[in-house]
């Protein structure tokens, strides 16, 4: 696993996620990341990975709202002017 | 006719 830290440097945070808990994919996967967004800025995020933490917030057992609404809430507050991603590019079944 | 459910949902995707 991977700890990427992605800089609020765009106003938003660009990635598409699919998955999460009682689903076929039970942990977030990231399927898209858009060009001019802030993961795209920071170059670390790829599309394929699997989210395991998001601020040292595990998703597992997260079903997919849950875990969405966990990192949109991530990316707007005020306290940090980042947001810390523990990914790996492997579907490990945690 | 019993149909079995072999896999889960597939989930849907969010922009964020």
């Amino acid at each position: 696993a991977t700890l990427v830290r992605v800089a609020k440097t765009a106003s938003t945070l660009g990635i598409a996620i699919e998955g999460g808990a009682n689903t076929r994919q039970p942990l977030p996967r990231i399927v898209t990341i858009q060009r001019g967004g802030s993961a795209h800025n920071c170059g670390q995020l790829k599309v394929g990975q699997i989210i395991l933490e998001v601020n040292g917030v595990s998703l597992r057992g997260r079903e997919h709202r849950d875990a969405a609404r966990l990192i949109a809430e991530a990316f707007k507050t005020k306290d940090r002017d980042y947001v810390d991603f523990l990914v790996t590019e492997f579907n490990v079944a945690l | 006719v019993r149909e079995k459910r072999l896999t889960l949902p597939p989930s849907e995707i969010t922009m964020l």
